[in-house]
């Protein structure tokens, strides 16, 4: 290698190099995941454990958590996970339920009946291991009143002790995204009582799906998921550049290229230099610029303007978007 | 700045994510070591900066000077490192992405 200049002393370490626990925790309060939030401190061990040179957590290059929200569905409640966070491109490899289960074992009631021989309550024969129950899990697209399709159950015994249990949902998940409902709830069978395998102050279950994002060898995938604005907004006279508005942080190429689509040129691609006289060229605003002439990064839409619209907001159209200046002629039309 | 080799070679970048904006919703890591391909690819090129073969034909060729207006071959990043991104998606749930060719572990003409 040619001789390359001492870099400072952090750059001994690998580009992510095994992240120190403290470090980890340092991050996950600083962004309000404190250690309730069961899903973010297992996203940290996976950092930690993939995040060096290489490493592919599943198989794939992405892991996604999906926190549980407690609902009541049916006049029952339910575990509600909203996927639809999960980008077209992301192939799902694997998918986990992960469940805190206290212990139902009648421990706690043979004590009392060493104690009291006599008692009436002591007569009972003794109850043997409690009956398992079933998690019910279902699909249902956004916005959506129907109670959804039966995708799968899972048969849940009561441990000895508290503890964290992973199943393998693979096949509900993939079957959900499949049929475009990406709203997946999970409900005890009616004999199962209580709304969750654990006590109310247990901490909620959380799904991990594990998926290859087959986009993300794309050229400038990293600003497709992680840029989340346009870095040049005030350079932009347009008003349809800023008006595009959709929960998808893709950047959506197609949809924006200028030209006619009858043919499957690329813009520009076979100009030679000189064949288009300069002046017929008008110059292209620096947000043009940024976007290059094959891709065109989508505009998002504010902060304000996403949180106003939720979760409950319609999902985006899967049709090609037309332009703004198109749109507002049809209004008018 | 010195110290630094003319010719094309791998150079010291280290980027916090917050400098660029994105430490709001990048949990981890906060900073990353990048690095940058630059210097010259001037002909005869050693091989020490791996030039590839058309690199080669095309720095002969500006040496020669029988085509005008041929650059230079260009320092660019040959070998690249994948890295590991935490971060909360729009519904702040954490997600993991391993992003392919976020750090330059050699350079070459090319």
């Amino acid at each position: 290698d040619p001789p390359e200049p001492a870099p400072p002393a952090p750059a001994a370490r690998p580009a992510a190099a095994r992240t120190p626990r403290g470090a980890l925790g340092d991050a996950a309060s600083a962004l309000g995941l404190g250690a309730p939030d069961a899903a973010a401190a297992h996203m940290l061990r996976l950092y930690d454990k993939y995040g060096r040179r290489g490493a592919r957590p599943g198989g794939g290059n992405t892991v996604r958590s999906f926190r549980a929200r407690l609902d009541t569905v049916d006049q029952r409640p339910a575990y509600v996970f909203n996927l639809t966070s999960l980008q077209d491109s992301e192939v799902i490899l694997s998918a986990t339920f992960h469940l805190y289960m206290e212990p139902h074992w009648p421990r706690a009631r043979e004590e009392p009946c060493r104690q009291r021989v006599r008692s009436t309550f002591c007569h009972l024969p003794p109850p043997g291991p409690p009956a398992r129950r079933h998690l019910l899990f279902r699909s249902i697209a956004q916005n959506t009143a129907a109670q959804g399709l039966l995708r799968g159950a899972l048969a849940l015994a009561p441990p000895l002790r508290g503890l964290w249990q992973a199943r393998d949902i693979s096949p509900i998940v993939r079957a959900a995204r499949q049929a475009g409902e990406l709203l997946l709830w999970a409900q005890l069978d009616p004999a199962g009582g209580a709304p969750g395998a654990a006590g109310p102050s247990a901490p909620l279950p959380y799904l991990l799906v594990y998926a290859d994002d087959l986009a993300i060898a794309e050229p400038n995938s990293v600003a497709g998921t992680l840029q989340r604005y346009d870095p040049l907004p005030a350079a932009d006279p347009e008003p349809h550049a800023a008006d595009n508005g959709s929960a998808d942080p893709r950047v959506r190429r197609a949809s924006q290229a200028p030209g006619p689509l009858q043919d499957n040129e690329l813009p520009g691609l076979h100009e030679r230099p000189g064949r288009v006289p300069p002046a017929r060229q008008p110059p292209r605003p620096r947000h043009e610029l940024w976007r290059g002439p094959l891709g065109a990064l989508k505009p998002r839409p504010g902060r304000r303007e996403r949180r106003r619209k939720g979760p409950d907001a319609p999902a985006a159209s899967r049709v090609l978007d037309f332009d703004e200046q198109t749109m507002r002629k049809a209004r008018r039309r | 700045q010195w110290a630094e080799p003319r010719v094309c070679s791998r150079r010291y970048l280290r980027v916090d994510f917050a400098d660029i904006g994105w430490n709001e919703w990048i949990v981890l890591p906060k900073s990353f070591d990048a690095y940058y391909c630059a210097g010259e690819c001037e002909f005869p090129m050693p091989k020490v900066v791996r030039p590839s073969n058309h690199a080669t034909i095309q720095s002969i060729v500006r040496a020669v000077g029988i085509v005008p207006g041929i650059p230079e071959p260009c320092c660019v990043p040959d070998k690249m490192n994948s890295l590991g991104v935490l971060f909360l998606d729009e519904n702040r749930d954490v997600v993991l992405k391993v992003y392919p060719n976020m750090s330059v572990e050699t350079c070459a003409c090319r």
